[in-house]
Formats: structure tokens, C-alpha cells, sequence
């Protein structure tokens, strides 16, 4: 059981388990546990709660990033957010909800519909442009994403606009074609913007296990990603991942997805995350 | 690779003809941390590994293997014999038309496991017909009509049944129409939905409840994680599926989950998706399942 402040065997072992069943991972989970022994030995009271110490650890590894703000600075103008990510795990969702943000915070929002290949990928988008109240720059089916890309961000220059959000077609990040694709888009926003994109979001499915490591390393070493984006959080998974990806990558998360509608999008907040996680 | 890990293990109890109690638990640390990281969840693989520890111990290592080859092999033939024999995947009903519903959740991959069903069935001459139940979703109900659209198979949604038809008033006219015109399957696409929401998991329980589907699809996506047993088991309280579907298995994701989903519900996986495209669509091959789970 756990209770008390020395970490038996038994303890570890139930701690270890409860991460793992997070998909924290076993790598993550060994050494999250030896740096929560650790914490133990030299805990000052001496009789602080195992629970407590290792609420802290993970908060200490899953914290630290500047809360996301809509309202903020923004970078560029237009300030450029690139999302990307594999098939299904709520790109275009997200965007959806991101221009709602941008939107309720004053700034102007231009959605550049970069998934040419999916079938009602434009018109899934079309929808969110809509109730957002933000623009949106598409071209026909199985155009070239980084023309499209390129042509959002002359639009948003031309018409002073605040915000780019680039959707793209979901992609395995095991499909070197597709990845030499996404750093075209990547290339032609900076063509036609300097600095663009300023924000590049990887988008992850909470439910992922493992997988979410190999998926992030590959995006970020095609497209440099600056954040992370948790969905689906509302569900039973714990996103657990997180914790390996902040600890092997260093990206922060910068929000989550908790639900289907337009205001379900969060700043990333790690006591609230880990807290959850440990429920 | 696990067979190195598993010979190193083994390379440090030289010499030893049979497999012993202590380099089994050695060597289950390996496995279980292969299982682990191929996503197979805590639970799961704990059972796995006590049933793999009896069959492993007291064993004669054959003379041809190394002793990680050997308890690799005992692994191997365990998680096939666990994942299911190959089977014939759908079975067709007595008096068209076989009605299959396709359920999981948000993103998985129904709506286009949908249209590769639909191609497969046409290829086997078996007239399919769609029917697009999911009204929540933007731009769903096109999705399934380009993608119907592209293989000629008919599509049934709200144009035909008018704008405030629910999900379940869909499904029921839908297979109607199938029926009228002498379809020979109808593929029930239903909306992506948390196994914890208790109105939408409702909304299938009924959808079943009229409809008396013949096959009852569980579409999983390949990179799920240790939620699979969670999310599986709750599908299947409410609705005991009859078989499951694992998607983007043409990326790197283990597909732990497989064996999972198989575990606690105990139905089989029935198909494997290997890409975007309406072709790619397999039967489950257990024993490449287990060759990609043990990595
Ligand atoms: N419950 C829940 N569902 C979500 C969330 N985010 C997205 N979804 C759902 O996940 C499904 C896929 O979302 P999309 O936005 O189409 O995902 P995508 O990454 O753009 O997909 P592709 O473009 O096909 O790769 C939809 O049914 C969304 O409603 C979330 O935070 N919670
Ligand atoms: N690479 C790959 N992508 C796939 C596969 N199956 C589906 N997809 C992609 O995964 C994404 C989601 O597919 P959908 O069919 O929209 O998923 P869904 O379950 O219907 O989503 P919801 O209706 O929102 O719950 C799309 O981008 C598909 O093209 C597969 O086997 N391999
Ligand atoms: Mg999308
Ligand atoms: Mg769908």
C-alpha cells in the first residue's frame, strides 16, 4: 500500500504500475520512481506522503512552460501556426477551436485549408471558418499544399490579418514522402513571411501509447515543432506520453482538447494534468 | 530486438540444457518490457506472462535454438494462439442484407474502414450500401458519399432522409432502402464517441436494439495505448461487439492493443487497415500480429 514516506519495494512496484497504465512507458515510469526516491531521502520533513512527493516530481517534469494565451503578443504579423500530426487525432478540430480563441481575444483569424488530399477535408474546415468567424483560403482538390500555404499567407498579408492557422493532411511520420511534403508547407510559409511559421503544434491523441515518441521525433526533426497539443483528454486515457515526450524532446504542451465543440480547447495546466493522472 | 535481449539474458546462465525457474524470471523481465513497449497493457501482460512462465518452465530447450530463440518461440506461439486463429471474417446473413455496424472512437478510422468494406464486398460481388449515421461530425455525411462516390456504391443519409433524421431514424431507413434495392450488405457508419459518454453509447445500444446488426465492429486505432482495455471493455458491456478492426498499421505503432482488445472481450481482431487508400484493407494474420508485438 501506499502511504507513508519510505518507498518499499512494493510501493515502487504500485507506483511504477499506475504510470505505466498512464502510458507514462517503462523507461519514463523506472526513472520518474528512482527520482522519487530519491526526492524521499532527502525531503527535509522526512515524513512527507509518497502521493505528495510524487505529484511534485511530475509536476516538476510536465510544468514549466509559459501558459498559452491568446490574448499575448503575438510573434509575427501575420503571427503563423502550423499543425501538424498523423491521421485522425483532431488537427482540424483544434484549428476550429484555436480561431475561436483568437477570435474571442480580438485578433482577426485566417485558416489556410492545406489538407488538398482527404476527402471533405476542405468543407470539414469550411465549417469551422464559419463559426469562428474567421477567413478561409482553400484551392481544389489535390492541389499543392505548400501552393495553398503560400497563397494563405499573400491573403492574410494583403488583408492585415492577425492569425494564420495552417491545417495539413494527417500523415504517418513513417511516410518519408509525406514528411518531405510538410516541410514544403513549412518552407513556403517562410517564403512568403519572414519567421513563418512562429508556432508549429504537434498534435497528439491522448490515447496514443508509445507510438506518440516515434511520432514526435519525426515531426519535430522535419518541422522543428514548438508545442504540443494533448486531445481528447475527456476520455478514459490519461496521456501519460506527455511526460516522456517533455522529459526525451523537451516540447512543452501548450494545450489540450477536451471535447468535440468549439470552446473545448485548453492552456495546458500540469497540476490540473497530473492530477487527473493520478485519480 | 527482443530474441538479442532475451540471448544476452540467457548467454549469463551458460550451459544450462533446460530452462530453469531463475532464467525464466529473467527473461520475462525482457518480455514484459517488450510487451510494455509494444502497448499491450499492465494487466494483460501479466496474465500473458504467467501462462507463458508455466508452459516455459521445465521445458527442454531444443537443441537447434538458443535458449532466447527457444522462449521467444514459447512467447510467439502463445500470443498467437491468444490473438485467434484466422478466420473467415464476416459471415453473410440467411436473408440479405448482412447489416455491420461500425463503432469506436473519434478518429480511428471508421468512415474509411466503411468505403474499404464496401470495395471489398463490391469485389466479392456483393452489393454494398452505406448509410452515413453520423450527424455530428462536420462534413461527415460528405466524407462518406466522395468516398462511396469513388467506388460507385450507393450512400444513404440525411439528403434522403431530411435534415432532422437522428442517427438511429438513419440507420433504420437506410437499411430499408439496402433492402428495397436488393443490396446484399449494409455498412452502418456511426460517429465517433468516448466509451464514457453515456447518452452517444445509448444512442448505438438502440441503433442495435432495431436494427439486429449481424456483425458488430469495433474499429481501434493501431497506436491506442494502455486505455485499449478500458475503452474496449466498456464497448463491450454495452454493445458485445463481434469483432474488431485495427487501423494505420502501416505506420511503426506495435498494435499492443490487439491483444488487449482480444484479451477482455475475448472477440477476434477481423481486419487490418494499411493505409489512406479504399484498397488497403487485410484479413488478420495472427502470427504477423505477434511477430510485430514482440518487435
Ligand atoms: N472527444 C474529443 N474528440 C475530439 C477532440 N479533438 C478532436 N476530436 C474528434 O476527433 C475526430 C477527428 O478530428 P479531426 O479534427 O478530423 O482530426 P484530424 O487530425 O484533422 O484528422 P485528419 O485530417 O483526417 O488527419 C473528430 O471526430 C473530432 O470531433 C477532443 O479533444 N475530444
Ligand atoms: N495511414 C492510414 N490512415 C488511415 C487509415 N485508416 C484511416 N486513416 C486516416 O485516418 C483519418 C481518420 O479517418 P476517419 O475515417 O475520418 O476516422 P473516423 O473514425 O471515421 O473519425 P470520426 O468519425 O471523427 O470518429 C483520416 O485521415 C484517414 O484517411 C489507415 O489504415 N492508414
Ligand atoms: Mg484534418
Ligand atoms: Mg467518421
Amino acid at each position: 500500500a501506499i502511504s507513508g514516506d519510505a518507498l518499499d519495494e512494493e510501493a515502487a512496484d504500485e507506483i511504477e504500475e499506475i504510470l505505466i497504465q498512464a502510458d507514462v512507458g517503462v523507461d519514463a515510469a523506472v526513472e520518474i520512481v528512482d527520482r522519487l526516491r530519491e526526492r524521499l531521502r532527502r525531503a527535509e520533513s522526512g515524513a512527507e506522503q509518497i502521493f505528495v512527493s510524487l505529484r511534485k516530481e511530475l509536476c516538476q517534469i510536465a510544468g514549466g512552460g509559459v501558459p498559452f494565451d491568446p490574448g499575448a503578443e503575438l510573434t509575427g504579423k501575420p503571427h503563423v501556426v502550423l499543425v501538424v500530426g498523423v491521421n485522425g487525432v483532431g488537427k482540424t478540430t483544434t484549428i476550429g477551436k484555436l480561431a475561436r480563441l483568437y477570435r474571442d481575444s480580438g485578433r482577426s483569424v485566417l485558416l489556410a485549408a492545406c489538407d488538398t488530399f482527404r476527402a471533405a477535408a476542405v468543407p470539414q474546415l469550411e465549417i469551422w471558418a464559419e463559426r469562428a468567424g474567421a477567413n478561409i483560403v482553400r484551392a481544389q482538390q489535390g492541389a499543392d499544399p505548400a501552393a495553398v500555404a503560400f497563397d494563405a499567407v499573400s491573403a492574410a498579408l494583403s488583408r492585415d490579418t492577425d492569425v494564420v492557422l495552417v491545417d495539413t493532411a494527417g500523415r504517418l511520420h513513417t511516410k518519408v514522402n509525406l514528411m518531405e511534403e510538410l516541410k514544403k508547407v513549412r518552407r513556403s510559409l517562410g517564403k512568403q513571411c519572414q519567421g513563418a511559421p512562429h508556432e508549429t503544434l504537434l498534435v497528439l491523441d491522448a490515447t496514443t501509447g508509445q507510438n506518440a515518441l516515434s511520432q514526435a521525433r519525426q515531426f519535430h526533426l522535419a518541422t522543428e515543432v514548438t508545442g504540443l497539443v494533448l486531445t481528447k483528454l475527456d476520455g478514459t486515457a490519461k496521456g501519460g506520453i506527455a511526460f516522456a515526450l517533455r522529459r526525451e524532446l523537451g516540447i512543452p504542451i501548450k494545450l489540450i482538447g477536451v471535447g468535440e465543440g468549439e470552446d473545448d480547447l485548453q492552456p495546458f495546466d500540469g497540476e490540473t494534468f497530473v492530477e487527473a493522472l493520478l485519480e | 530486438r527482443l530474441t538479442e535481449r532475451l540471448d544476452d539474458v540467457f548467454r549469463k546462465l551458460r550451459g544450462q540444457g533446460r530452462i530453469t525457474e531463475r532464467n525464466i524470471d529473467e527473461s520475462l523481465r525482457e518480455i514484459r518490457r517488450a510487451l510494455l513497449e509494444a502497448d499491450v497493457n499492465f494487466q494483460v501482460a501479466r496474465s500473458f506472462l504467467h501462462a507463458v512462465r508455466d508452459k516455459a518452465t521445465g521445458r527442454e530447450v531444443l537443441r537447434s535454438l538458443t535458449p532466447g530463440q527457444q522462449m521467444v518461440k514459447i512467447v510467439h506461439d502463445e500470443l498467437v494462439s491468444l490473438l485467434g486463429r484466422q478466420m473467415e471474417p464476416v459471415k453473410l446473413a440467411d436473408h440479405p442484407p448482412t447489416v455491420i455496424l461500425l463503432v469506436g472512437l473519434q478518429g480511428c478510422g471508421k468512415t474509411t474502414f466503411a468505403g474499404k468494406l464496401a470495395l471489398d464486398f463490391k469485389k466479392r460481388g456483393r452489393p454494398p450500401f452505406l448509410v452515413a449515421a453520423d450527424v455530428y461530425r462536420p462534413a461527415a455525411d460528405e466524407q462518406l458519399r466522395t468516398l462511396g462516390g469513388s467506388i460507385e456504391v450507393p450512400v444513404f443519409g440525411l439528403a434522403e432522409t431530411g435534415e432532422d433524421a437522428d442517427p438511429v431514424e438513419i440507420c433504420r431507413r437506410g437499411v430499408e432502402a439496402a433492402r428495397k434495392s436488393n443490396r446484399s450488405v449494409v455498412i452502418l457508419d456511426t460517429a465517433g464517441r468516448l466509451s464514457i459518454d453515456d447518452e452517444m453509447m445509448d444512442e448505438l445500444v438502440e441503433i442495435r436494439a432495431l436494427m439486429h446488426p449481424h456483425e458488430i465492429l469495433f474499429v481501434a486505432d493501431s497506436m491506442l495505448g494502455q486505455d485499449a482495455v478500458e475503452t474496449a471493455s466498456r464497448f463491450y458491456e454495452r454493445l458485445a461487439f463481434t469483432g474488431s478492426v485495427l487501423t494505420k498499421m502501416d505506420g511503426d505503432a506495435r498494435g499492443g492493443a490487439a491483444l488487449s482488445i482480444r484479451e477482455v472481450t475475448g472477440q477476434p481482431v477481423k481486419f487490418i487497415c494499411t493505409g489512406e487508400g479504399l484498397e488497403a484493407l487485410e484479413t488478420f494474420h495472427p502470427d504477423r500480429i505477434a511477430s510485430r508485438i514482440l518487435g
